[in-house]
C-alpha cells in the first residue's frame, strides 16, 4: 500500500530534488513501484528525469485546483516501474490562488487518494518554503525525509522546519512522522562536515541515515542529460550511495 | 544617495546570502554606508553577521505590517558603516497576512523611503522563492542582482526569475534593472562550471561580473562564527574574490 514520503527542508540546495529523483529511481530498479510528485515550481525533479510538462499539458497545478484526475497527470519516465506527476509553470501562482479555498492544506492528499494504492512509495519533491505547497505535500505524507546538508546555514534552519512539522502533526496530519533525516554533499576532509553530521546525530538519535550522500560531481552532472544517477553513471561513487540508501529505506519498511 | 540592490534568485542554496552579506561588508570596509535588510524567513544574513532578533523585538516582519519605522528596527554590526534589519520567526507568515492588505507589494518601499539617503548601498536578501517577500524586495529595489551556481539546475531556473523581473518592471517598478550576475561555487577543475559560466556569459552579455567566487570551504565556516568573510579570515580566496567584487561594483557606480 503506498507510502507516501515527503522530501522537505526550507533551506534552499541541500539535496532535496537529487534524492528525490536519485531514490526514487533506485528503488524503482529494485522493482518497488514508484510515482514522484514534483511540487516545486522550478520543476527540477521533473528534468532530472528528461520530462518536462509542455504548455497545454495538465501537471500538479491542475491536480491541486481539482481540475483533472491524478490518472490523467502521471507520466512513465524511462525506469520501468517509476512514474512521474509533473510540475509546470502555473504552480508559482498556486500557493496565493490557494489561499481562499476550501480545504487549501489537503487539496494534493485529496487528489492523491484514488492513485496511491496503485504504488509501493509516492515521494513528493518540495520547493525551499514552508508556503501552502510544501504544507500540502505535508498534510498528505504518512513520513518527511529531511535532506541536510553538511553546513552551518542548514543546521541553523532545522528548528524551523521541525516546527513547521510540529504544527501540521498538530492540526492537519496526526499520522505524521520522520522517515529519516539524510546527510549530503558529505566531504569527510572538511571538519565543518564532520562537525555538523555529528550535531544531526546528537539531533537525531536513530534516525540519521547509515547512508551517507558524498559531494560527488557526477550527480550535479547528470540532471544536465535529464537521466538520474543510474542511467548517467551508476558505477559512480553517488550512484552506489543511493543504491545503498533505498536498501536501508527497504530494510526500514521490513522491519517496522 | 542610497541604492536598492535586491539579491535575488529562486533556485536555493545558490550563494545570495553569502553574496549580500560579503558584499556589504566589503563595501562597508571601503567606507561606503551600507545597509542589508534580511527578507528571509531563515534569518541566515542575520546570523552570518552574528545577530539575532530576540523574540520581542521588531524586526522587518514588523516594518512590513506598518507596525514601526525603518528607524526603529536597524541595528548595528561589528563593521563601522554596515548596519542591518533583522528577519524574524514571524516573518513565515507575512505572505498569507499580506496577500489581502492594500498595496501589499509596495510594504518595503513604503517603510524605506525615510531611510535609504542616510546610506550609499541597500542590500536586499531574499529567500528562495518567487513569493510576495521577494517582490516587495524586487518593487523596492533600483536594480537585481542575481547570484548563479555553476550548476545545472540553477542555469535552469533563470528564464523563470527574468519572466518575474519582467513582470515587476511592467507593473511595479518601471525602473528596475540589472546590476549584474555573479557566478559563485566556481571550481575551474569542472567541465560543468566552465560550461554553465559560458551559458551565463552569452545570456547576459556584458552583465556577468569578471569577478568569480570560487568555492572555498572558509566561505562556509565564516557564518559558524557569526562574522563576514572579511572578519573570520581576510587572507583567504573567499575574503579576496568579494573584496574585488566590491571594487567592481564601486568603480562600476563611478562609470555610469
Ligand atoms: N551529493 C552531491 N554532490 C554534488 N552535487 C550535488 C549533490 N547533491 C546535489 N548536488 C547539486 O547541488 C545543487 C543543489 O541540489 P538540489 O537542487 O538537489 O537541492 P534542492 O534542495 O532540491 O534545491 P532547491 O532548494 O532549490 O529545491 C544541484 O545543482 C545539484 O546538482
Ligand atoms: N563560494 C562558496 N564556497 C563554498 N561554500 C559556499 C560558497 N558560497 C556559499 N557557500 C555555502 O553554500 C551554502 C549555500 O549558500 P547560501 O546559503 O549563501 O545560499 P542562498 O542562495 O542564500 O541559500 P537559500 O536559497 O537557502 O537562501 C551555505 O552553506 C554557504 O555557506
Ligand atoms: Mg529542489
Ligand atoms: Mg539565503
Amino acid at each position: 500500500m503506498g507510502r507516501v514520503i515527503t522530501v522537505a527542508n526550507q533551506k534552499g540546495g541541500v539535496g532535496k530534488t537529487t534524492t528525490a529523483v536519485n531514490l526514487s529511481a533506485s528503488l524503482a530498479v529494485a522493482e518497488k513501484r514508484v510515482l514522484l510528485i514534483d511540487m516545486d515550481p522550478q520543476a527540477n525533479a521533473g528534468s532530472g528525469l528528461g520530462i518536462t510538462a509542455g504548455d497545454g499539458e495538465k501537471t500538479v497545478y491542475e491536480l491541486l485546483l481539482s481540475q483533472c484526475t491524478a490518472r490523467e497527470v502521471v507520466r512513465n519516465s524511462e525506469i520501468k516501474f517509476l512514474d512521474l506527476i509533473p510540475s509546470g509553470r502555473r504552480l508559482v501562482g498556486a500557493e496565493i490562488e490557494l489561499v481562499n479555498e476550501m480545504a487549501r492544506e489537503y487539496r494534493l492528499s485529496k487528489g492523491l487518494e484514488s492513485l496511491k494504492a496503485e504504488y509501493d512509495y509516492v515521494f513528493i519533491d518540495c520547493p525551499p518554503s514552508l508556503g501552502l505547497l510544501t504544507v500540502n505535500a505535508l498534510a498528505a505524507a504518512d513520513t518527511v525525509l529531511i535532506p541536510i546538508q553538511c553546513e552551518y546555514y542548514a543546521l541553523e534552519g532545522l528548528t524551523q522546519l521541525l516546527n513547521t512539522v510540529r504544527l501540521i502533526q498538530k492540526n492537519l496530519n496526526r499520522n505524521l512522522t520522520l522517515e529519516g533525516v539524510l546527510l549530503t554533499m558529505y566531504d569527510r576532509r572538511l571538519n565543518l562536515c564532520r562537525q555538523v553530521a555529528e550535531e544531526a546525530r546528537a539531533h537525531f538519535p536513530e534516525k540519521v541515515y547509515r547512508s551517507v550522500i558524498p559531494r560527488n560531481v557526477r550527480l550535479s552532472e547528470a540532471p544536465s542529460f535529464g537521466k538520474p544517477i543510474l542511467l548517467y553513471d551508476v558505477t559512480c561513487l553517488g550512484a552506489r550511495c543511493y543504491l545503498k540508501l533505498a536498501r536501508e529505506v527497504i530494510e526500514n519498511d521490513e522491519a517496522s
